[in-house]
């Protein structure tokens, strides 16, 4: 019993008044879910490492949280993902940044930490990196939501107006 | 942006961040959370971080490795040391976002400075889940 796990799922402009019981409901289950998991990993006496990354791949697959499936959208319409992981026990670290195909970056991000003499590797470099080591890839259709797209065309129709600022409220600024 | 940091039974603390960063944004734009130190650390020592906000302020003031080094350097404990960086650093700096933090002993702290954040802990099987301010 002598494990601690803190999760979050996003900071940013979430005002009660946007939010629908229901939506709440779904979100408080969600983190619970991922809680439930990450917590009775550690009780088996899995490591901080393999918790961390169990609980990140949950929320990656799940639609409602900017990461994995149901990422943001670039300005070009693509799903640009990023991720890290560090092991507290030697600081040794993996990070990958802007891969469009990789289903859960976070297990690419371990892959570069444990199989790589890097800590980071971005783009196509990335993307070649988990073809080696056989980490699962999908096409860039896997991330889609038509809530993030409407997201982005809207904020790129407001940048249009106005000068492009990445400090805009509402929820759009994480997405 | 999602996150996650655990101290085990062993006492090694790890640190867990994936993004799709932010909406709209530009091509090849790269926000904190692959930087190690901006938005993801992880030190038995002092400490574990995860972050999310607008990354462009978390690379500049370095904030997961802030929080770790104002534990090594200061004393502080790990609710001081997040808030301290959150309220203070970042605020200060017109950046926004938060964090979730735990430190050697298993203690954890949430920090932010915006309306609200998705956010639980799990010590010992006593759960906690939170969104709003």
């Amino acid at each position: 019993k002598d494990y601690t796990l803190a999760i979050h799922g996003g900071a940013g402009v979430i005002l009660k008044e946007n939010m629908t019981d229901k939506r709440e409901s779904a979100y408080r289950k969600s983190l619970s879910k991922s809680l439930g998991l990450g917590g009775q990993m550690l009780e088996e006496g899995y490591s901080a490492l393999d918790a961390v990354q169990f609980v990140v791949m949950a929320l990656e697959n799940d639609p409602k949280f900017n990461a994995g499936k149901g990422a943001v959208f670039s300005a070009a319409g693509k799903n640009e993902l990023d991720a890290a992981i560090m092991d507290g026990r030697d600081r040794n670290a993996g990070a990958v940044s802007s891969v469009t195909t990789i289903k859960n970056p976070i297990v690419l991000a371990r892959a570069v930490m444990e199989n790589s003499r890097h800590v980071m590797f971005q783009g196509q470099g990335a993307e070649d990196f988990a073809k080696e080591h056989g980490i699962e890839q999908v096409d860039p259709k896997y991330f889609y939501t038509k809530r993030r797209y409407d997201q982005m065309k809207r904020k790129v129709k407001a940048n249009k107006v106005k000068k492009h600022s990445f400090l805009d409220t509402a929820e759009t600024k994480y997405g | 942006t999602v996150g996650a940091v655990a101290k085990d039974g062993c006492g090694n603390l790890a640190a867990a961040t994936s993004t799709g960063g932010l909406t709209g944004k530009e091509f090849g734009r790269v926000g904190d959370t692959p930087i190690i130190g901006a938005g993801t650390y992880a030190d038995n020592r002092y400490c574990a971080v995860s972050a999310t906000g607008t990354g462009e302020f978390f690379i500049r003031a370095g904030v997961a490795r802030d929080i770790c080094s104002r534990r090594e350097y200061l004393g502080e404990s790990i609710a001081q040391s997040s808030n301290h960086v959150i309220h203070k650093t970042l605020t200060d700096m017109k950046g926004d976002g938060g964090v979730v933090a735990i430190d050697e002993q298993g203690n954890y702290s949430f920090a932010f400075n915006t309306p609200g954040m998705y956010r639980g802990a799990n010590k010992g099987g006593k759960t906690l889940i939170e969104i709003f301010d």
